[in-house]
Order: C-alpha cells, then sequence, then structure tokens
C-alpha cells in the first residue's frame, strides 16, 4: 500500500459518501445518473465477484472496502430508484447504458490477462469503470448545470482514479508492478474528466456554480 | 522482469 492508493481509496469513499448524503439530506437525486450509479454497482460487484464464491472471514480492511463499496452503491440505487424516485430526472439521464456495457463485455472477451470466468469478470468492470461516469457527464451537459455538491461528488470521483495513476507510477518504479489493463483504462478513465477538472478548478473553487454552455 | 500478480487492488 502507498499513499497515492490510501487516498485514492479514501477519495473513491469521500465520493460514495458525498453521493448518499446529498440524496439524503436533500431527499432528492436531481442531477444525479441513476445510471451511472448501476454502472458502478455491476463494476463492484463483477470485480469483487470473489466476496461470494469463496467468502472469508472478514479478517482485512480489504474485504470489509469490498463490503462497503458494494452495499453503499447497492444502497443508491435503491435511493434513486425507488426511494427518491419521484425526483428522478429520467428525461435528461437518456444516455443508452447498453452503449457502454456491450462494448466493454465485448473488449472483455478480446483483451484480458487469461481466458477464465473471474478474470473476464474483473476486466468487464475495469472496461465498464472507465466509461460508467459518461452518462452522468452526459446529463450535466444536457441540463446545463450542476449543483455544488454533485461537482464535489464528481471531483472526488475524478481524484480516486488520477491518484490511481500515481500509485501505479509507483508500483512500477519501486515494485515493478504493471497491470496494463488497469492502466490503460484508468488513464481513459481520467482523461474524461478532465473538462470538468478544469471547470471545478475555474468556477467551483471560487464559490461559482458550474453551469456548462448549452 | 515484470510482474503481474493478482489483482490486489480495490
Amino acid at each position: 500500500m502507498n499513499i497515492f492508493r490510501l487516498f485514492g481509496d479514501l477519495s473513491h469513499l469521500a465520493a460514495i459518501a458525498i453521493l448518499l448524503l446529498k440524496i439524503w439530506k436533500t431527499r432528492s437525486c436531481a442531477g444525479v445518473s441513476g445510471k451511472t450509479q448501476l454502472l458502478f454497482a455491476v463494476c463492484f460487484i463483477t470485480r469483487y465477484i470473489d466476496l461470494f464464491l469463496h467468502f472469508v472471514s472478514l479478517y482485512n480492511t480489504e474485504k470489509v472496502m469490498k463490503l462497503i463499496y458494494i452495499s453503499a452503491s447497492v444502497f443508491t440505487c435503491y435511493l434513486i430508484f425507488f426511494k427518491f424516485k419521484a425526483t428522478y430526472d429520467g428525461n435528461h439521464d437518456s444516455m443508452r447504458a447498453e452503449f457502454l456495457i456491450v462494448p466493454a463485455a465485448g473488449l472483455a472477451c478480446l483483451i484480458n490477462t487469461k481466458f477464465d470466468a473471474i478474470e473476464i469478470l474483473w476486466t468487464f468492470s475495469i472496461y465498464l469503470e472507465a466509461v460508467a461516469i459518461l452518462p452522468q457527464l452526459f446529463l450535466i451537459s444536457k441540463t446545463g448545470e450542476a449543483e455544488t455538491i454533485t461537482s464535489h461528488y464528481l471531483f472526488a470521483q475524478g481524484s480516486y482514479r488520477a491518484l490511481y495513476i500515481l500509485n501505479w507510477i509507483y508500483r512500477y518504479h519501486y515494485e515493478s508492478h504493471v497491470d496494463t489493463i488497469a492502466i490503460v483504462a484508468g488513464v481513459v478513465q481520467t482523461i474524461l474528466y478532465c473538462d470538468f477538472f478544469y471547470l471545478y478548478i475555474t468556477k467551483v473553487v471560487k464559490g461559482q456554480k458550474i453551469v456548462l454552455p448549452a | 522482469q515484470f510482474t503481474i500478480k493478482d489483482h490486489d487492488e480495490l
């Protein structure tokens, strides 16, 4: 474990907590893409499938983190699609998720480290996570604005994988550890946030709201 | 020689 990965995971936890708090406190999921949250839940379940297969006692923080990620993302989907369904902005959350899931699944079958079920699921989860934020970014571009709390969520969510890139550089240099699939997908994922990061740094940090050119 | 261990990251 290195500092980049630690802060990456903390940033990821923060993102999940910020979103949950936003929905719970405002009792509304306006401006939140339910599809992105569904895709994240699928990512966690397919990536941590080992938790369900050979359940080992919660002997280390990694197992606990995996369970937190899965339960928090499923609970977030429950809040969006059931509890606060009336506030779900279905009209603007209109990116076709199939256009993300099918290519990720196809690519996972073509480019992977070994062709077995668990590895394919892990690879699918990595590819899907890289593009899972697109419905959320699409929704913001459709509505033309993002609530400040939602931009904090996006900043934490985008920073998590950006910090993981620093972690991979660190591990390449000190542990000669390279996981090419995760690195390539992580770079793509972080690039998708670039224009948002620019808006966040120039706008939100100055206390302004993010308003996209409609 | 680069090692690809089992995916040991979240």
